[in-house]
């Protein structure tokens, strides 16, 4: 059982606290506007009422006990900028911060932001890109360098099974899909002949990857 | 080349548009921020300053032409509301709406909304989850009845290779993934020998993993 802090309890805020909450972890709410504290005041460990970017504040609380921070505060760039800043100072281990824009976002990674993220910009990419084109597979998360690729199916692979190919064994990819006109067969059986003109949707090292579109 | 209507142009609704712009669309943008609009306005095809939730000029528009809109007005539930209402009466054929909250989506669906969002919170859900837990992979939208489950491998696995289990063939799963320990193996070869304590994270029809979760 771990022990996070979130400062500023917005949509994202809460949701984050939430989670790690109902995962079984101990969370510390923040948040300078006292309707929401007192609305998330059973959902999580403790809630205070507080200004976020107050060094003395941060200084009680000892933050760098804390496994991780998360800064939900979104309109107020400067509280965002600073609070993140006294965290970092202060010794907190881990911080995530919610950035507005690129630019705030590069401000953040400078003052000590482990990682930042932009939700309302990338899930507007995902279904944007979901509504108007016809990608196989929404998208996803991996670790590390895998990543998913569409592409056409390389010729030789015309007339020939998935088993005969030996692609896992051969490419090291993972076939996830194949897109044939406008039909889609997802984790398609071994015996699955390719034919022209077939996409799919391959899983692999980025590396592996490249290696199979110059075939 | 399809044609699109953003109304509120807020981080969401600023990203979603760009997107189906870059896409090659058209898109009309509307926000009743003029420096709002004087920001976007050489990022879309045409940006307009408006009240979204008035009558005449949505009329004025033809709502019906576009091939979706969205609506991207996050803190005004009013406005969000009217709008999806309006848009809706008026023969908009497809309407994606951002949600505050889980009671702000009831009633925008009731209203007319084919679907909602939760930037923020599903965001939150999902990078709270990868910070908080040891996930092999923190999300996967997958079209249709398809999703991906982590789970422990079943006692006959234990000493038998992909292949000899036959497992696309038949349970009809695709195994993305093993996680052994603190090690994990992606797209592992089909001569992959499962051990005892193996956990897969597999995908399949969730009628299919239901039915490899009771074996
Ligand atoms: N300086 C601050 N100190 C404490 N709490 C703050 C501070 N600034 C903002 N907050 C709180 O953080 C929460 C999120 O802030 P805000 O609404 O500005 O951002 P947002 O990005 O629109 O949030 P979200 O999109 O997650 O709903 C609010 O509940 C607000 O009261
Ligand atoms: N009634 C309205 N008519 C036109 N534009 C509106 C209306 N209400 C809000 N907007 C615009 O919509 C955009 C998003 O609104 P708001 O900031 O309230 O939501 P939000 O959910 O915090 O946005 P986001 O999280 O996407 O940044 C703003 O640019 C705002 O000017």
């Amino acid at each position: 059982m771990n022990s996070y802090i979130v400062l500023g309890l917005g949509r994202f805020g809460k949701a984050f606290a939430k989670t790690l909450y109902n995962l079984g972890h101990d969370v510390l709410g923040v948040d300078n506007n006292p309707d929401v504290v007192q609305e998330m005041s059973d959902e999580l460990t403790h809630v205070i009422t507080s200004e976020c970017s107050n060094e003395d504040f941060l200084k009680s609380i000892g933050v760098s006990n804390f496994d991780a921070a998360i800064v939900g505060i979104g309109n107020n760039l400067q509280a965002s900028i600073l609070t993140t800043a006294l965290l970092k100072e202060l010794g907190c281990k881990y911080i995530i911060s919610k950035a507005q824009n690129d630019l705030h976002a590069k401000v953040l990674i400078t003052v000590g932001a482990n990682r930042v993220v932009f939700p309302e910009r990338d899930m507007a990419i995902r279904v944007a890109n979901n509504l108007a084109s016809q990608n196989i597979i929404d998208s996803i998360q991996l670790s590390g360098d895998y990543s998913i690729m569409e592409t056409n199916i390389p010729e030789k692979w015309v007339g020939k099974t998935i088993t005969e190919l030996a692609i896992r064994t051969k490419y090291r990819v993972n076939i996830l899909a194949i897109k044939r006109g406008s039909e889609l067969f997802i984790s398609p059986a071994p015996s699955s002949i390719f034919m022209e003109g077939d996409i799919v949707s391959i899983m692999g090292r980025d590396s592996d990857l490249k290696a199979l579109k110059v075939h």
